[in-house]
């Protein structure tokens, strides 16, 4: 290791001056707090965040300008992240790259940030390259815990930590508002191999795929990191039946065996889930179509076409599937109306795309992996059969629930009366 | 080893931002193939790669990979 400096004291504040955008707030901000507390587990040194004041550390994101650091970034790749040498304190962190925590897509947040806490505490690069403090980015480890030469480093700054003081020094971490939950194994999908459980086409253009219990976004040049379901819509269930985002009312709805749930961006509207009442219970897929502003639930080979804002009356439902889609399949494991205006229906690894008229388009179905998930073609033998990637016991998976601005429910019948 | 012009001045950029070679406070910018080599090597040692003082093709995957804004102050002269 190598020092760059110390500070003169051992209780040192900081700040959180703004998050990335590709992450939401409290994952975030669990990722930040998390990266203090490696340091603070191996050295007497305590941190408290404040909201006001100049703090002794202050952590901010900007990209290739900013006014405030003559030392700008390079866009997406390369350098990463910045730190001042104590007694300076700021750190930044490059605005362009795709922060993401738990997954090993992107850059993770938590590690970098415990590597420039690193310098902003003292240390210089180590020339262990599997050192938390190596100058390359060794990439996510879901395993990751300080090396030795980071920990010979920082105990040579301020010594090592006293047994006695732990739990006081815990107390003063002001961690609880994320808490860190350790989970039962649990299989992350490989969204290469993986069949999906629900599609849907959320607020702002985004467009999300589920699969047990893990969701991730879905863009024109690539995929979004896997996330836990309930780490982004708290309180809803993974291995959904369908999921469905509606302009007209901004609601989202889940759907799971007898119950549906009801999000407006990631919060839960009050009083839900509520029971399923007057469609089948255990749906196939969901999607809202545009065109009659309506949503339409799927089980086996029929259809239920619900209004919103309108009682509907649901006795004349289900209806055959094949009489409004024209050559979709029965059973669709998930379905949505896309930006392009088109209905999609999914099942198995295939996708079936429909005109306006809801007629299946010639040359369908095609590919989900290679279409809609950016997979290569497999090679033989590269990928498990269950395509599925199985974590430890021991992971700690960061239990998170963004905020979101909610509105006022008006009281309108719903698929549950 | 011929290096592409461009090439080169990415290469002399990041060992020159990392800390791997110090510009001279007066005279030339021009640094002695000695001074590159050693820069070279002494990344190479940092890096865990083969040390040659040459630019090959590890040396140049891992210049390529992400990593923190901070210098790496590891050759000998950083160190007095």
């Amino acid at each position: 290791y190598l020092l760059l400096g110390r500070w003169r004291k051992k209780h040192l504040t900081f700040q959180i001056l703004n998050l990335p955008s590709t992450l939401p707030p409290y994952t975030a901000r669990a990722a930040l707090l998390q990266a203090f507390k490696y340091w603070s587990s191996v050295a007497p040194l305590t941190f408290q965040e404040v909201q006001d004041g100049r703090a002794d550390i202050r952590l901010s994101f900007h990209g290739r300008q900013s006014p405030y650091c003559s030392n700008t970034f390079d866009g997406p790749g390369r350098v990463l992240a910045h730190a001042d040498i104590p007694e300076l304190g700021s750190i930044h962190f490059d605005e362009d790259e795709l922060w993401t925590e738990g997954t090993y897509w992107g850059v993770n947040l938590r590690i970098i940030a415990a590597h420039e806490v690193g310098h902003a505490l003292g240390l210089g690069h180590s020339r262990y390259t599997q050192a938390l403090m190596a100058p390359v980015y060794a990439g996510y480890r879901p395993y990751f815990k300080l090396h030795p030469d980071d920990v010979a480093g920082i105990q040579s700054l301020y010594g090592k930590k006293s047994p006695d003081t732990t739990e006081e020094e815990e107390e003063e971490m002001q961690v609880p508002t994320v808490p860190l939950v350790t989970i039962e194994p649990s299989p992350m999908p490989n969204p290469c191999s993986s069949e999906l459980d629900a599609m849907m086409l959320g607020p702002r253009g985004k467009t999300y795929a589920f699969k047990g219990d893990y969701v991730w976004t879905v863009t024109d040049s690539g995929l979004g990191p896997l996330f836990r379901v309930s780490a982004l819509w708290e309180g809803l269930p993974g291995n959904l039946d369908a999921a469905v985002y509606s302009p007209r009312t901004q609601w989202i709805h889940f759907f799971k065996g007898d119950k549906v749930w009801r999000y407006i961006n990631f919060k839960m509207s009050p009083g839900f889930p509520k029971k399923l009442n007057k469609v089948e219970p255990n749906l196939d897929a969901a999607l809202y179509w545009p065109v009659n502003q309506k949503v339409f639930l799927f089980k086996d080979s029929g259809y239920w076409q619900w209004d919103e804002l309108a009682r509907t009356d649901l006795s004349r439902y289900p209806k055959p599937i094949k009489e409004l889609f024209t050559g979709a399949p029965d059973q669709p494991s998930a379905a949505m109306s896309w930006r392009d205006g088109r209905v999609y229906f999914f099942k198995g690894k295939e996708y079936w795309r429909l005109t306006r008229q809801l007629l299946v388009e010639k040359g369908y179905p095609r590919n989900i992996a290679h279409n809609w998930m950016h997979c290569r073609p497999q090679i033989p033998g590269t990928t498990s059969s269950t395509g599925n990637i199985t974590l430890s016991t021991t992971d700690t998976i960061l239990d998170t629930t963004p905020s979101a601005t909610d509105s006022t429910l008006g009281t309108t019948p719903s698929v549950t009366d | 080893r011929v290096l592409r012009r461009e090439e080169k001045e990415a290469v002399m950029d990041y060992l020159l931002q990392y800390g791997y070679l110090q510009k001279p406070l007066e005279g030339a910018d021009n640094f002695r193939l000695e001074d590159i080599t050693e820069a070279l090597r002494a990344f190479q040692e940092a890096s865990e790669l083969p040390i040659s003082g040459w630019m090959d093709d590890a040396t140049k995957a891992r210049m390529r990979q992400p990593r923190c804004g901070l210098e790496d102050p590891f050759n000998q002269k950083t160190l007095k």
